[in-house]
């Protein structure tokens, strides 16, 4: 199991931030969605660093975060399902 | 066209550097 904390974010570089979130995020969406876990995360980095560190206190807001990624992802792929079948 | 949005999303794998997307922070 991957541990995040905010002061362990805080020492690091933007983009080990954006590493460690990445890391800890799959850890944490694989158990809910294993299949899409890594699309989700991908997409969920697209969100700011100060907001994904509130995600990391809040699960509550990371289930909200997670949800809508779910969303965003199926209505992309039923599109380009339709796409591919005309 | 539309083929740009063939690879979206970037996929996140665990143990490797994290790319993530294009024109992010030049």
């Amino acid at each position: 199991k991957v541990s995040l904390t905010a002061s362990m974010l805080a020492s690091a570089s933007p983009q080990a931030q954006k590493q460690m979130l990445g890391e800890w995020l799959f850890s944490l969406i694989q158990t809910m969605h294993p299949a899409l876990a890594g699309k989700i995360t991908g997409m969920l980095l697209e969100i700011d660093t100060l907001e994904l560190r509130h995600m990391l206190e809040s699960p509550e807001c990371l289930h909200t975060k997670v949800d809508e990624a779910i969303a965003v992802l199926q209505a992309h792929q039923a599109k380009e399902t339709s796409q591919q079948a005309v | 066209n539309g083929s740009s949005s063939v690879n979206w999303p970037p996929e996140f794998r665990p143990g490797e550097p994290w790319k993530g997307y294009p024109n992010i922070d030049p």
